[in-house]
């Protein structure tokens, strides 16, 4: 564990329960996706299915554990308890143009053709593209309310840092993982339009909107 | 190759 890995793991924890507070304490899912939140959750479960079979850490199961039900405690209030205040009109991006292509790449590259194995990397490669639902939808509506936008930030970072923790780790322990280090490329250049806006408007007070 | 037991990443 370095400083890098830490700090990531600590971003992805903020992100995901500053999401629950923010629905939970408006009583609102408005603005959130929740097809990027569908793909979360099959992105933690099917990573997390090591639960049972490995044993890493009390810090990693743990992690592992609230990263799930913290998932499905999500979907449960955008599509159950909150359900009238989903955005679902905006809420159009096609997860299946997303999920084919992720699960043909997952069975043709990864690093073992077993089923743990393929199901992680198919997690790794659909978890790079899940914000996409998010991101179409923000550009939908051309705005997005600013705790919203921390959550992103935060969501946004997490693989960011992970990169430095890659490259950490590369050169003081020679572990590299190029399916995790690639989709990690991936996933941090779809926010790059999103971390410009967020540190250019909501970190000087403003709300995040798109220039018309 | 990377081993499962290698995966101690979230």
């Amino acid at each position: 564990m370095n400083v890098f890995r830490l700090a990531g793991d600590i971003s992805h924890l903020l992100a995901i329960i500053v999401l629950v507070i923010k629905i939970w304490k408006t009583r609102s899912c408005a603005g959130i996706s929740g097809r990027s939140q569908i793909l979360f959750a099959l992105v933690y479960t099917t990573r997390y299915l090591d639960l049972f079979t490995n044993f890493i850490s009390a810090y990693n199961s743990a992690m592992k554990i609230f990263f799930i039900v913290a998932s499905y405690a999500t979907i449960f209030l955008m599509y159950s308890k909150f359900r009238a205040t989903y955005d679902h009109n905006h809420d159009t991006f096609r997860i299946e143009f997303l999920i084919v292509p992720v699960s043909g790449l997952a069975l043709l590259v990864n690093h073992d053709f077993t089923p743990l194995e393929i199901l992680w990397t198919f997690s790794i490669y659909l978890e790079s593209v899940a914000i996409l639902p998010q991101l179409f939808m923000v550009s939908k509506t051309g705005e997005a309310e600013t705790i919203t936008s921390h959550y992103l930030f935060a969501l946004g970072s997490y693989r960011t840092l992970y990169l430095f923790n890659w490259i950490y780790r590369y050169y003081a322990e020679g572990f590299y993982d190029l399916i995790a280090i690639i989709a990690g490329l991936v996933q941090s250049v779809l926010y790059c339009d999103f971390f410009y806006l967020y540190i250019t408007k909501v970190l000087k007070g403003k709300r995040l909107s798109l220039p018309a | 190759k990377i081993k499962k037991t290698e995966k101690d990443e979230l």
